[in-house]
């Protein structure tokens, strides 16, 4: 799922600076 | 004890939608009643307006966007797409602020983290379009946080299936801000919908079966505190529920229809990946 998911994997697990969309 | 730790809860959700959520309900309906004086919000009514508009629209360039073709981006057919694509921009932001407010909620990011993919595949929608509600009413919705209105007719008058994308969210909407829900009780509502035991593919059900009924303990205090004369309105918010996942799973396959009627259309990878193998 992780795999599939990788923006939404990289959201959750950042804390701080926002991916850049 | 008991209560004041659900009062405890419903201050820090509704501290977190404050702090992620920048347009809320409060601002949104003094926008809408012309209670901000000289910021009156632009309105779009049709094409005209529409291109004149665009420049307060947040058009950030999607990702992959700069390899298609530009001479299909000209002419009036383009508006729609050119407009669909920065209502994407701003959906995947929103989706970002969504994220975080998830992660907000006590014990949402102890919990397995595919099944916080999980929840947050399942329920970002339905979030957006339950906050969708408090920028629309009868003639037309707030975008680009607050800074223009558009109307519904203006949306109805677009080509097809662009047409058909927004009205059932107004009817919603509608029906929904009957209930007249504040920004905090909205907090611990959104807590609600993303705390779904029931969405496909949960690996671990109970502790997030457990956060949700703490979640709704609080809403339902939260309810009879703030309206005390609004009879039954946790049960018809709760039905609420039901009518937004056919909302979401109908919008789902009308992006399913554009992507492939549109050849110039891109999907956002970030909403690409809510929508792959949703419903």
């Amino acid at each position: 799922l992780k795999e599939k998911h990788k923006i939404l994997h990289q959201l959750l697990q950042n804390s701080t600076s926002p991916v850049d969309l | 004890p008991e209560a004041a730790d659900l009062r405890a809860l419903s201050r820090h959700l509704y501290e977190a939608y404050l702090k992620y959520f920048p347009l809320t309900k409060a601002k949104a309906r003094a926008i809408l009643s012309g209670k901000t004086g000289d910021n009156a919000p632009f309105v779009i009514h049709d094409m005209k307006s529409l291109m004149e508009g665009e420049q307060f629209i947040n058009c950030k360039q999607l990702p992959n966007q700069e390899h298609q073709p530009q001479t299909s981006h000209s002419g009036m057919d383009a508006v729609e797409l050119r407009f669909f694509q920065s209502c994407q921009s701003r959906s995947a932001e929103a989706v970002r602020e969504v994220t975080e407010f998830a992660k907000s909620i006590p014990g949402f990011i102890d919990l397995d983290l595919n099944d916080q993919v999980t929840l947050l595949k399942y329920g970002v929608i339905e979030v957006l379009i339950i906050m969708m509600a408090p920028l629309m009413n009868k003639d037309g919705t707030l975008i680009s946080y607050g800074q223009i209105f558009m109307t519904r007719e203006f949306l109805k008058s677009l080509r097809k299936p662009f047409c058909q994308m927004m009205e059932p969210k107004f009817e919603f909407s509608v029906k929904f801000n009957v209930l007249e829900l504040d920004d905090s009780d909205m907090a611990l509502f959104l807590a609600v919908i993303i705390l779904s035991g029931d969405r496909p593919g949960l690996m671990n059900v109970k502790p997030i079966e457990q956060l949700q009924e703490t979640v709704l303990h609080s809403l339902e205090l939260q309810l009879k505190l703030n309206h005390p004369d609004s009879l039954q309105l946790f049960a018809k918010l709760l039905q609420k529920m039901t009518d937004l996942r056919q909302i979401v799973t109908d919008h789902v396959h009308l992006i399913q229809l554009l992507k492939k009627t549109e050849i110039d259309m891109c999907l956002h990878p970030l909403l690409q990946e809510i929508m792959k193998d949703l419903y």
